[in-house]
Parts: C-alpha cells; sequence; structure tokens
C-alpha cells in the first residue's frame, strides 16, 4: 500500500467521521474532474479568501455565518418559449439528503438581474416555483440584494431560506428546488428567440445552502452526561494536588 | 514533591540523557494536498500543515504540559511500581481546524471548516 496515497485506502477505518465524509463527497480519483468555471468558482473563491488565509486558517473576524457553505448548481436549463413579454427559464436544483449533523441556517439564490445577449438588454429576476394552488404563496424572507464586495454588478442575491426549510426541507428522498428565472426585455429592443435559447448554456442563477455543523455539541453531549462537567470541573483541581 | 521522588527512584534519570530537542514538542511539518493524492478535489488551499508531536515524556510532567491526572499517575506507576506500564505519550493537546474548498462528485462548491486538523500544542498523556 505504500505509494497509493489515496483515501480509499483509509476506508479501512470506517469509525472515523472525517473519512466517511471524505468518500461519500469526494469525486473518485478515476473520475474526471468536473469542470467548475466561471462566475461560481469565482464566487466561491471570494467566499474562501475573505473567509480563511492563504493556509487555510479561519480568520476570525470572518462574516460567513456558518462552517459549511454548499453551491448548488442548476440539474439544467429549459427556456421555454416567449410569453408575453417575459422570457422564461425554469432551474432545477437538487438537494441532497438531509443529514442529521448540519443545520440550514441559510439559503440564497444568486442570479444575473441584467442579461447581454449581443445588443440586447434583458432585466431579469427569480422566482420560485410554486403549484397552482390559491394557499400557495411565495414571500421571499428578505428583498434581493446585492453585495458589492462578492458579487458583480449584473447579479443580485436573493434570500429564500423560508421557502426551503417550509416546504423542501423536511421531505425525505429527493428534492428538487424548482425556480423559475424570469426575465425582461428592455423598451425598445426584442431578444431573438435563438439568443434566449442560447442562455441555457450560461450560468445564470446558482444556489448556496449554508449550514452549521452540530457534531460538536452532540459529541460533548455524548462524552460528559449531565453533571459531570460539574464534577470535572471542580474535581480535577482538586484530584491534580494530591497526585502532585 | 517531585524532587523527592526523583532522588528515590533508583536507575539512571531518562531525563538528564536526554538533549532539550528530544523532548515532546511540536514540530512544524507541511505536506501538499497532491502529496496526499487529494489534489483532484480540492481548490484551496494548496498546502496543508498538520504538524506533529514528538518526543520523550519528561519522568516529572511539569504543568505547562496540561497532562491530565491520569498521565501523571501513569508515570508514577511506570517508574515506581510496574515498568511494564509505558509512560505516557507526547500527543497533541490542542487543535485549529483548516477551512477547505473542494468540487464534490456532482459539480457543487463546498466550503467548509473541518475540525481538529491542525496540531497546535503538544501534551504527554
Amino acid at each position: 500500500k505504500v505509494g497509493q496515497p489515496s483515501i480509499a485506502l483509509l476506508a479501512e477505518a470506517p469509525t472515523l467521521p472525517l473519512i466517511w465524509e471524505l468518500l461519500e463527497d469526494v469525486p473518485g480519483k478515476q473520475q474526471s474532474k468536473p469542470r467548475v468555471l466561471g462566475h461560481p468558482l469565482r464566487y466561491m473563491l471570494e467566499l474562501y479568501q475573505r473567509s480563511a488565509d492563504m493556509h487555510g486558517h479561519p480568520r476570525e473576524n470572518r462574516t460567513i455565518g456558518a462552517t459549511m457553505v454548499r453551491l448548488v448548481r442548476p440539474l439544467a436549463n429549459v427556456a421555454k418559449p416567449l410569453r408575453g413579454p417575459w422570457y422564461i427559464q425554469t432551474l432545477d436544483f437538487a438537494l441532497r439528503p438531509n443529514r442529521a449533523l448540519y443545520q440550514l441556517v441559510r439559503a440564497t439564490v444568486v442570479y444575473r438581474h441584467q442579461l447581454h445577449l449581443n445588443r440586447y438588454h434583458l432585466s431579469c429576476h427569480v422566482e420560485p416555483w410554486v403549484q397552482k394552488n390559491p394557499t400557495n404563496h411565495f414571500s421571499p424572507s428578505g428583498r434581493a440584494s446585492s453585495k458589492p464586495s462578492l458579487l458583480s454588478k449584473a447579479w443580485t442575491e436573493m434570500d429564500i431560506t423560508q421557502h426551503i426549510q417550509q416546504r423542501l426541507w423536511k421531505h425525505k428522498g429527493r428534492r428538487i428546488l424548482r425556480l423559475q428565472f424570469m426575465c425582461q426585455q428592455q423598451k425598445g429592443t426584442e431578444v431573438v428567440l435563438r439568443h434566449w435559447h442560447g442562455t441555457a448554456s450560461l450560468d445564470i442563477a446558482f444556489l448556496l445552502l449554508y449550514f452549521n455543523d452540530t457534531h460538536k455539541t452532540v459529541h460533548k453531549a455524548k462524552l460528559l452526561p449531565r453533571g459531570m462537567e460539574e464534577f470535572t470541573g471542580r474535581g480535577s483541581s482538586l484530584l491534580l494536588r494530591r497526585a502532585r | 514533591q517531585a524532587g523527592s521522588i526523583r532522588s528515590e527512584v533508583p536507575g539512571p534519570s531518562r531525563e538528564r540523557d536526554k538533549p532539550e530537542s528530544s523532548q515532546c514538542s511540536l514540530h512544524p511539518f507541511q505536506v501538499s494536498f497532491h502529496q496526499l493524492g487529494w489534489d483532484h478535489w480540492i481548490i484551496a488551499p494548496h498546502l496543508y500543515t498538520p504538524n506533529y508531536c514528538k518526543g520523550t515524556c519528561p519522568r516529572v510532567l511539569r504543568y505547562g504540559l496540561n497532562s491530565p491526572n491520569h498521565a501523571i499517575i501513569q508515570n508514577l506507576v511506570n517508574e515506581l511500581v510496574d515498568q511494564r506500564v509505558p509512560q505516557p505519550s507526547c500527543v497533541p493537546y490542542k487543535y485549529v481546524p483548516i477551512s477547505i474548498l473542494l468540487i464534490e462528485a456532482n459539480g457543487s462548491i463546498l466550503y467548509k471548516e473541518y475540525e481538529d486538523m491542525i496540531a497546535q500544542s503538544c501534551t504527554c498523556r
């Protein structure tokens, strides 16, 4: 096994949570490296640089508010036919199964609110897709807001935590978040439909899921039953003095 | 009463024979994710400094080593009662986390802070 520095070898230690996690999350070495380019990668690199130094030490003053952030790209973009002045795309995002150790603290969708197709300009926004039902309302937790430090001018971030938590998070099995990306042509221009269909290959939106790791608190609770902390807190110094 | 214990224990002092550098301490160590075979999915950082602890544990465990009561007792047992019971070992005491940016198999990008990834200080236990 010497000369095979691979996490596959570490699978022999299945009790280690880190190893399980790596085995689950990591693409196999034989598998080609997933291609992630463009704005999603730039966004996450900037988020990383703001949250950790070049050696990977988390910054003291980081404002990320979570210990894990997952950027999810849409499974496929489907450009729909023109509906009046609206150009609409359906975006599906696959959400992984819930894991008890991670608590979802925030979910946002980052999208382009301005699209330039050749010389045509479109203004866009995103709406969660909800089944036609009079009781269904979408109310985003906050208004769409652009954050100049992480996003370029054409991108906007919208909080959809409430929507995900209420409608999707507790579902078991495969969960798909469906969003509608809706664009309107600016006055005096008319986008050629083939240009609109061409946007299906562009990065126009991605999902950000913020989690906190509850492992530490669970671990501590398991190690120290109720009352034990007090015992160890007071007792240990006494015992130390006696031993010395 | 460390001094009196020392004088009562027969045989040469292991501490006295060892140079200062061989005592339990933190050793800086850096490795690249390429060397670990993980560079195909880790985007940042490129280098990882896990460090390690190495060295002999002294006969009398001083405060700075943060040894637990058990280690102190085990040392005494080794010295005074039964040498088959080993001396405490030099192991990491405090750790700090590392932030990693990685690509998942499905193309998602993950920022994650992994706890206890870098040894920051050592202890005898």
